[in-house]
């Protein structure tokens, strides 16, 4: 027996905003990083490769906020945080502030397997990703014309994040 | 926010979850995401949780950690409930968001106290679902 779920964010979803175009590209996006874990788990593949390959899709999409599609900071950044456990020895890798790194949760998983720690934040955490062959990424890879308009929005009518995030994903 | 539970043949636990903050955040602002505990965890004596929404209202909870904490102490059939009360406890305090989990014995459960959340899930006995708003129909059938 295997068991997968995953998510691609939640909160305040308005239906009228989401066309149906929206919503089957939303759905198509979270049936490949189903699909890409089931995979792996029917293969007979471990638990943890089976979260890393099912959360790296949505990390690579533009549609959610993670990786790729990651929101802006207020120096209109983009700041990127993972953290990943293995409930075999509850072993544990998080990083968080990192903003050249593609695909944070193998960098996270490498903070787990590879260092005697469990949390690395900022250009530590970037140093200790080129130290293990991450390739370093270009800040225009994270940053999306959409998020940008998000940004501007808040700071234009003085929202506060929450008032601007739509959902949290 | 994105993120994934799973459950393997050996019946091994695993939670990941990655994001890119919050719009506008400011001062090194870090959420539940990456926290171990807040907004991951896994035990095989209990359960995998990886959770999406307000962080702040996360991290005071520990909504991962007192999960799997609480259902290893009352076993799996009341693993719905547990995650229900705790995403209460956060909506308390006045939090919002959701929890995915799976349970030892492949149990894989949602707990969201928004009007949605982006979500999916697949077992080996043949569910195979997506969905975006609370009870709405399924994107995908689930024999």
């Amino acid at each position: 027996r295997w068991s997968l779920a995953i998510h691609g964010g939640a909160g305040t979803l308005d239906p009228a905003q989401m066309t149906p175009e929206r919503r089957a590209e939303y759905e198509a996006a979270l049936q490949a990083a189903l699909d890409a874990g089931r995979a792996v788990l029917a293969a007979g593949g471990s638990a943890m490769e089976a979260v890393q390959a099912a959360i790296l899709p949505m990390e690579d999409s533009p549609l959610f906020n993670a990786g790729r599609g990651a929101v802006f900071t207020w120096d209109e950044t983009n700041e990127l945080d993972a953290s990943i456990m293995d409930g075999r020895d509850r072993s544990a890798g998080a990083v968080a502030g990192v903003k050249t790194v593609k695909n944070p949760i193998l960098l996270a998983d490498r903070v787990r397997t590879d260092s005697e720690h469990v949390f690395m934040i900022g250009s530590g955490a970037e140093s200790f990703a080129v130290s293990k062959g991450f390739e370093v990424t270009p800040p225009e890879y994270f940053a999306s014309e959409a998020r940008l308009k998000s940004l501007e929005r808040m700071k234009a009518d003085k929202l506060s994040a929450i008032d601007v995030d739509t959902k949290f994903g | 926010t994105v993120g994934a539970v799973a459950m393997d043949t050996q019946g091994n636990l695993a939670a990941g979850t990655s994001t890119g903050g919050m719009t506008g955040k400011r001062w090194g602002r870090v959420g539940d995401a990456p926290m171990i505990g807040a907004g991951t965890y896994a035990d095989n004596r209990a359960c995998a949780v990886s959770a999406t929404g307000w962080g702040e209202y996360f991290i005071r909870v520990g909504v991962a950690h007192e999960i799997c904490a609480r259902l290893r102490m009352a076993g799996e059939p009341g693993a719905q409930a547990i995650a229900d009360s705790v995403m209460a406890d956060v909506e308390a305090l006045g939090g919002d968001g959701g929890v995915i989990l799976i349970t030892p014995a492949g149990e894989a459960l949602y707990s969201f106290n928004t009007t949605g959340m982006y979500r999916g899930r697949a077992t080996s006995e043949g569910v195979n679902e997506v969905a975006i708003f609370g009870g709405e129909e399924r994107a995908s059938a689930t024999p």
